[in-house]
């Protein structure tokens, strides 16, 4: 899975 | 969410809390770099601007706007409330060095090139060497409070946490952010030196004082 769309780490 | 991503969370809280506590108890900012306090301000107002466009969780959010807003306080008690306190021209880190490097990886690696994606990028780089002027200014005076250096130790202690929560991840989700991944290695990296004498001196009750 590619990461971009997520971003859910701080 | 893991326990190794959560308890990086939970230390970065904490090494919040352990400078702000430094700050109030000794009424002074004294063996902090204001440069380093400046650069965590830019860092995450520059990633945590998604609070506007994406919502993840209330923990999340709840902790996006801590980090904000601590991190300005933080300022506002150097620059201000303490001023005095400070002494600049010990924390003279040059951070253009670091600003203009970070913008151009930010350029040539993103997921997108679009400005909050470049902005995401430029916030991952420049979180990994925020550092830089605080361990500089260390360098320089040659040792430190204990309850300094128990403020850097959980900082760093946060971005190493987040390894093996990557690594999980990678195996459970198959996810993997290797933007965040490099620079979240070169970030702990930076840590290794004074981790090296945090646990060989600070934590077997010496004072921390680098070798002349």
């Amino acid at each position: 899975r590619h990461p971009s769309s997520t971003h859910d780490e701080l | 969410m893991n326990i190794f991503r959560f308890l990086g969370d939970l230390s970065h809280l904490a090494s919040i809390f352990i400078l702000l506590h430094k700050i109030q108890t000794t009424r002074s900012c004294r063996g902090i770099s204001f440069r380093t306090q400046a650069l965590y301000v830019v860092v995450f107002i520059a990633r945590y601007l998604d609070l506007f466009f994406r919502y993840v969780s209330l923990y999340n959010s709840a902790m996006k706007l801590f980090f904000i807003a601590s991190s300005c306080y933080i300022l506002y008690l150097m620059k201000i409330r303490y001023r005095p306190t400070h002494d600049p021209s010990i924390d003279t880190f040059r951070v253009e060095y670091l600003l203009a490097p970070c913008l151009i990886l930010a350029l040539i690696f993103n997921y997108k090139f679009n400005f909050a994606e470049v902005l995401w990028s430029f916030s991952i780089w420049l979180e990994a060497v925020a550092i830089l002027p605080q361990l500089f200014m260390l360098q320089r005076t040659g040792e430190a409070e204990n309850i300094t250096t128990h403020y850097l130790a959980a900082l760093g202690a946060y971005r190493a946490l987040y390894i093996p929560n990557w690594i999980y991840r990678y195996f459970t989700e198959g996810l993997v952010d290797p933007i965040a991944v490099t620079a979240g290695i070169v970030q702990t990296g930076l840590y290794l030196d004074f981790f090296y004498v945090y646990f060989t001196k600070v934590l077997q009750g010496q004072k921390f004082e680098l070798p002349a």
